[in-house]
């Protein structure tokens, strides 16, 4: 990425990035352990050899992620892809679910394998001769975004600042501009361009929409936390929009009916939908599943306004009129 | 074409849930009580080995494929839809699978440093190279740092901090609760959270006309896991690999990645079963019939990262 005058070259844009998701690396999985005991233990009564772990994990077992599995993931990342891509999108889920009472998981072994494993990304996608560069210099990006099971206790997570997002801002300082040190402390969100003046990628705490986050109820509420996302978000789309930016949106729970409250996915809805001038997309993880859901807005502007008119706070030449497709 | 015309507005079926919340009830979650426990109605309740999933994929496929729109009730360029893409994980719930995106960069070829995100963080070296290449090739002006609209952001936020503290001192005052103040800021019409409608003087974006950063395919890696744990002799000599899953180009899918691409493919979905409570559409002759099942059950394989688990 440097010439022989250490000026850094210009860079080639490849067109493609690597999305990845649930790494889920579990420190006590054990080769040959049963799989009831979630890998951890062995046992002298196990006689199948479909009842015991293998080296890189067992499908449909209920285990987590062998050391093997994840570290050579990484190999094959470094070996196979690194070069061939722009920026990651990386959401969450980095160690092992909390399963196992034999082993309750605990706040510190949480943050300390989230460190461990960024280390490995920084390590996994770094160029050769990168590392004495800044670390927003390196060539490619990468944008992490915070699991259900990256928080303590499990899905439960405040807005800011607490100290588990200074923690988790010191554990991705290498990610984060630092310029969002004060934005992101509130709540675990932040922006990168990943292709400067091109594409930006936001990393959006969706624990905040989470329906199985305890501290969450809805959308509409001022208290809320996922009001206060969407504050951040539609400010952040606006500015996007004014610099000419184009935004793929990336988290770990995906917005849709199964993980967070209708009202929340009223308002997701809309505002893809309001600024689909430049949203691509959204990536999400969280559910194991390779699929994908339609966000329909004609559906969510209805809901909405019927929670207005119900109020009667609607007003059709307000500043969101209605565009109603049934009649376009 | 063969399996139907999936754009065609003739195959448009009428809305029988309008909002989000009639969308909710016939996914089956009962959004009517809020005093039942949400953690028990939508809650990731699985710990251990998945269960259920097929059904959910199922109940995806008829309560929000089989209602996508055509062009008519759905825009040229599908653009009433946004897409949700769920990616496998790594960990072996079903197989470890990975996904690389490609996107269009046929407008731009390179990239240099005068556009960096973090001017207060780079190198001399690279403030430098920074200066002579925006020098040098007169580049278009772009606003690089942030750190001003983060200010800006921060004010924003404080102020709706201040004003929520104010709503929760009324509130604790019962008299004032119905004073004008209050009702005010506690509107609905106040809800910041709503979007404006997009200026119609706006183009469509990348995800829904070709454009730079459309993305145009993606390949889905995968490792074997069944193969790898019982059919290897000696998995100590195998070398670790993820091998292609499919990409969307191949032969099955064969799509383009916009908006109305995936629209179009829903509706082809949503076409292999009968949608509940309706007649069961004709998808023509059996041959026909018989691709569109073989569709489905490559899609719910694909979703289980041909781990087997749907079987």
């Amino acid at each position: 990425a440097t010439d022989a005058n250490g000026f850094t070259s210009a860079r080639v844009v490849h067109g493609r990035f690597l999305h990845i998701t649930d790494m889920h690396p579990d420190e006590l999985n054990v080769i040959g352990a049963a799989i009831r005991k979630q890998c951890h233990k062995k046992m002298k009564n196990v006689v199948s050899n479909m009842d015991v772990s293998h080296k890189y994990g067992d499908p449909m077992s209920g285990c987590d992620s062998p050391l093997d599995l994840y570290s050579s993931t990484l190999e094959w990342l470094r070996t196979n892809v690194k070069d061939h891509i722009d920026f990651v999108i990386w959401t969450g889920d980095n160690i092992r679910h909390d399963n196992d009472r034999a082993h309750p998981r605990t706040e510190a072994e949480i943050f300390d394998m989230n460190e461990r494993v960024v280390a490995d990304f920084i390590d996994t996608f770094m160029d050769d001769g990168e590392e004495e560069e800044t670390v927003f210099d390196r060539r490619v990006k990468i944008v992490p975004s915070l699991g259900n099971n990256d928080v303590y206790p499990h899905n439960l997570f405040a807005p800011g600042p607490t100290l588990q997002t200074r923690e988790l801002y010191k554990i991705w300082r290498d990610f984060i501009p630092t310029e969002q040190m004060h934005t992101f402390d509130r709540g675990a969100y932040f922006l990168r361009e990943v292709i400067p003046g091109k594409l930006v990628v936001l990393s959006i705490n969706t624990l905040y929409w989470f329906q199985s986050n305890p501290l969450n109820d809805n959308c509409d509420s001022r208290k809320q936390p996922g009001y206060k996302l969407f504050l951040w978000l539609g400010a952040t789309l606006k500015e996007c929009r004014r610099r000419g930016l184009k935004v793929w949106l990336s988290g770990h729970v995906p917005p849709i009916p199964k993980n967070i409250h209708h009202s929340c996915y009223a308002k997701i809805s809309v505002w893809m939908h309001e600024y689909r001038d430049l949203i691509i997309g959204g990536v999400w993880g969280h559910m194991n599943i390779d699929h994908w859901v339609p966000m329909d807005s004609v559906k969510a502007w209805k809901s909405i306004k019927k929670r207005l008119l119900a109020a009667g706070a609607w007003d059709e030449s307000n500043h969101f009129p209605f565009i109603d497709y049934d009649q376009m | 074409e063969e399996l139907v015309g999936a754009m065609d507005d003739e195959s448009d079926t009428d809305d029988d849930f309008e909002t989000v919340e009639d969308l909710y009830r016939s996914l089956g979650y009962d959004i009517d009580d809020e005093s039942s426990d949400p953690l028990h109605t939508f809650s990731d309740r699985y710990m251990g080995a998945p269960n259920g999933k097929v059904t959910y994929l199922e109940n995806l496929r008829d309560s929000m494929y089989a209602k996508l729109k055509g062009k008519k009730k759905g825009g040229d360029f599908s653009e009433r839809y946004s897409i949700a893409h769920i990616s496998s994980s790594v960990i072996p719930t079903y197989n470890p699978g990975l996904r690389i995106w490609e996107y269009n960069i046929t407008e731009f070829n390179s990239l240099d440093n005068s556009e960096s995100e973090a001017q207060g963080s780079q190198t001399l070296a690279g403030k430098l190279s920074s200066y002579l290449n925006t020098s040098a090739k007169n580049t278009t002006f772009h606003y690089g740092d942030w750190s001003y609209f983060f200010q800006q952001l921060e004010n924003l936020l404080d102020d709706e901090e201040q004003i929520e503290k104010l709503i929760t001192e009324l509130e604790s005052s019962p008299d004032k609760m119905n004073s004008s103040e209050y009702l005010q800021m506690k509107a609905p019409s106040k809800d910041k959270t709503i979007p404006n409608i997009m200026p119609a003087s706006l183009p469509l974006g990348p995800a829904y006309i070709p454009q730079a950063l459309s993305p145009e395919r993606y390949v889905q890696y995968y490792v074997d896991l069944n193969e790898v744990n019982y059919q290897k002799k000696d998995i100590d000599s195998w070398k670790f690999n993820y091998k292609l899953h499919y990409s969307t180009d191949d032969k099955f899918e064969s799509r383009g990645l916009l908006v109305k691409d995936w629209v179009n493919f829903g509706r082809k979905l949503a076409k292999t079963a009968p949608v509940k409570g309706k007649e069961t559409e004709k998808l023509g002759d059996s041959e026909t019939q018989l691709k569109g099942e073989k569709l489905w059950k490559n899609y719910v394989d694909r979703a289980f990262i041909s781990s087997g688990y749907q079987e």
